[in-house]
């Protein structure tokens, strides 16, 4: 999967 | 959305509530640390303050909100209100062992090398190791009472419930956040003691003491 910061999680 | 962050951000929230609760209930802030608080103020206030800029949805926006404006409270409550019920001679973990390696790590892995950015990392790595002040206290005195263990309770299952969320997501959306992956899985273990404790004693009805 690609790395990425999930920015919809607190 | 999946049902473990939810939960995991319910759980969250209840923490605030219980902390809140032991507060004024008891009129005292005694068996929890400054320390922690301040972090977890520094922690919410680097990460959060995107809402300036960066729409996510309603309920990203109010969450943030409301962490950033309970922990400040919570800081004001402890420092002016109940300072008097505030002992530092047992709050004695060295903050600064934490922030400087945090803030280390953050300049390194992080998703951009942006002030943001690197803002962002350094409050992810900073919230996996801010229980370490309270967690000391804890081990000092070698017990609690039962409301604060609640606390830490809820506190230590809001990012426990993130490891599955992140599982989930995985193989849901193929996305993997390992910053936040590694920070979380050390902030969950961190808990483990914790929680053996807490299970075996607090939840069958006892005071929640360490063994000697």
């Amino acid at each position: 999967g690609d790395a990425a910061r999930a920015k919809d999680e607190l | 959305m999946n049902l473990f962050r939810l939960f995991g951000d319910l759980s969250h929230l209840a923490s605030i509530f219980i902390l809140l609760h032991k507060i004024r209930t008891t009129r005292s802030c005694r068996g929890i640390s400054f320390k922690t608080q301040a972090l977890y103020v520094a922690v919410f206030v680097s990460r959060y303050l995107d809402i300036l800029w960066e729409w996510v949805s309603l309920y990203n926006f109010v969450m943030k909100v409301f962490f950033i404006a309970s922990s400040c409270f919570i800081l004001y409550l402890m420092k002016m209100k109940y300072r008097p019920t505030h002992d530092p001679s047992i709050d004695t973990f060295r903050v600064e062992f934490l922030v400087g390696p945090c803030a280390l790590l953050a300049l390194i892995f992080n998703y951009k090398f942006t002030f943001t950015e690197v803002l962002w990392s350094l409050s992810i790595f900073l919230e996996s190791l801010a229980i370490l002040p309270q967690l000391f206290m804890l081990q000092r005195t070698g017990e609690a009472e039962t409301i604060t263990t609640h606390y830490l309770a809820a506190l230590g299952a809001y990012r426990a419930l993130y490891i599955p969320n992140w599982i989930y997501r995985y193989f849901s959306e193929g996305v993997v956040d390992p910053i936040a992956v590694t920070a979380g899985l050390v902030q969950t273990a961190l808990y483990a003691d914790f929680f053996y404790v807490y299970f075996t004693t607090v939840i069958q009805g006892q005071k929640f003491e360490l063994p000697a």
